[in-house]
């Protein structure tokens, strides 16, 4: 499995259609302080199903949507799609690319997509299971968590490993 | 479950000396239950010797320290159960230019079969990179990402 | 008490509105009460807008901003009651190198009333040294400082 | 006033004397990581009368004496010192040298002394009253501590704008 390509779209400071071609190795991300690079990370999160709102810096769903600055306009939906090369099968689909898609608007819950066929949190959650890749698990260390494991009750702890077996 | 998590540990243990002796050149570093009598419940705590040094109460060790605990922890989990992806953000902050190089250098052999998404505002980690993206805010605000050139590998 | 808490408020937010665009470049910055009703038990909130953002809620501000926030109020107070003696241990951790630019050109500016002992990790930072010192344990566990030579100012 | 020497004798991971000689203007502190630069600090705040032992990285006082390594025994006591030039007078005390020092044994409560003579944490937080500089205020910004003033509650705030006062 690879991650081919992330594209954003009123999600967070980015109001347009973004589109991140990722390459296998090292993708580094830089820029100035307040960019959106940490949104980025906090898109990856969301797609793959993170519920709390908190834990993606916000107080409620409504902070994912763009908000509009002096010249542009407040988004009215965020969209945060996530596509994977799959021919290694590390996926359970027999297909050889998939995408993974979160649409939040002002009115509605947020609709999960797999291949543009609805699906819910769970249905995400069960898709990348075993790879050891989700929103909350130990591939992703956000900014400030440097000393994730080490700060962790021994339960959260517990919590890590299981998913590691 | 029980046999399954004790199992793990075990083999975690194994890589989590090699990662930790490998970052820090000398101590040793476990995980361990906090009780080994009730599996099902037990939590994970973790045990470690910085090398040369007589402290085994973490909230001494260093902000780096605890930072490169985490690295040889996550790399040991890596060495057992290899994810496809993995994202760090600003996780190189803490660390002293030499940590640095050594963090990166482990990163890069993971690289081959882990695909890394890195952020970062340090040159020397920049150097590690096999693509670089550049995220401003020309128009304030407004995120914009760009592809950077770079001398590259 | 009052008037003294209440007049300290006012002065503050002069500096702090200053402080702080000189650093954002824009915007603006003040601490509040959050119960002006009762000045005897009222607590202090900090009301930021960051320039050309449409952003209130202090939460979604990224880790470098948070940052100079922080740095901009810390300026402002100095300016209102200057401390002889500051200590910062890695607070450039965070920024950019614009960002340490502006940070140190503006203790640099205050270094002239206030001694500063700063720990970083960034070169950059270092450029801005009246005197620099190193410490290592070149026996294990064991500290040592020496001063350190430098192209110097 | 300008602090002109940072003595430290058996505290944390200085277990031989060790005299840092401050000057004006910005003195930088550099070193790998796990040297000892935010113990310093940490010297620093535990002389000017820091009582609580968690906000400076132990769980209890003998965490503050050198602990010994494979080739060093353990030391018996821990001590620091700062020596003020207080020329100027902010301090008040109609001499030009003052000098704080903690000493902490392992049989007994520390002991606080200005100038040599025996005193509490309380004088030494007196003594320093007016200057802004305490162990908990706003002049001390330590590691992992970048957003200190957004973090605290509206309260710990206002402490703070009570000191600038
Ligand atoms: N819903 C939203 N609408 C518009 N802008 C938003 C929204 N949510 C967050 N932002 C903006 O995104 C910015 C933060 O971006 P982010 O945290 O990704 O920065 P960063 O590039 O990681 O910076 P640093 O290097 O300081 O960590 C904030 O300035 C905030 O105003
Ligand atoms: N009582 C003690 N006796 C001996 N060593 C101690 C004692 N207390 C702390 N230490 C050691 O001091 C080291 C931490 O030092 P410190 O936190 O000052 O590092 P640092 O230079 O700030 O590093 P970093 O750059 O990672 O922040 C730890 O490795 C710890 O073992
Ligand atoms: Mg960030
Ligand atoms: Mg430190």
């Amino acid at each position: 499995m690879k991650l081919k390509k992330i594209i954003l779209k009123g999600f967070k400071s980015f109001p347009k259609k973004t589109v991140i071609d990722c390459r296998q190795g090292i993708n580094i991300i830089i820029g100035p302080n307040g960019s959106g690079k940490s949104n980025i990370v906090d898109a990856i999160r969301w797609t793959m199903g993170e519920k709390k709102v908190k834990s993606l810096r916000g107080s409620e769903m409504l902070d994912f949507i763009f908000k509009g600055t002096e010249k542009i306009p407040a988004s009215g939906y965020a969209e945060v799609e996530m596509i994977f090369d799959n021919s290694s099968r590390t996926l359970r689909m027999d297909v050889d690319d998939v995408s993974i898609k979160r649409i939040f608007d002002r009115d509605s819950e947020g609709k999960f997509y797999i291949n543009d066929k609805r699906s819910r949190a769970k249905d995400i959650m069960a898709l990348f299971g075993e790879t050891g890749f989700s929103s909350n698990g130990y591939a992703i260390i956000e900014q400030g968590q440097v000393e994730k494991f080490i700060s962790y009750s021994a339960l959260e702890r517990r919590a890590i490993f299981e998913e590691a077996a | 479950i029980c046999e399954k998590l004790t199992e793990t540990i075990q083999n975690i243990n194994v890589f989590f000396s090699q990662t930790f002796q490998e970052i820090f050149e000398g101590g040793d570093a476990k995980v361990v239950m906090t009780d080994p009598a009730n599996p099902l419940e037990t939590g994970i705590d973790i045990e470690v010797r910085l090398p040369g040094k007589n402290i085994s109460t973490r909230t001494l060790f260093s902000g780096g320290e605890k930072a490169l605990v985490t690295a040889a922890l996550l790399f040991a989990i890596f060495l057992q159960n290899p994810t496809p992806l993995c994202v760090l953000d600003e996780m190189d902050a803490p660390l002293d230019e030499v940590n640095i190089m050594k963090f990166f250098n482990m990163i890069k052999k993971f690289s081959e079969n882990i695909q890394f998404i890195v952020v970062t505002h340090n040159k020397k980690s920049m150097e590690f990179a096999d693509v670089m993206y550049g995220v401003t805010m020309e128009e304030k605000g407004v995120s914009k990402v760009m592809s950077v050139e770079f001398k590259g590998a």
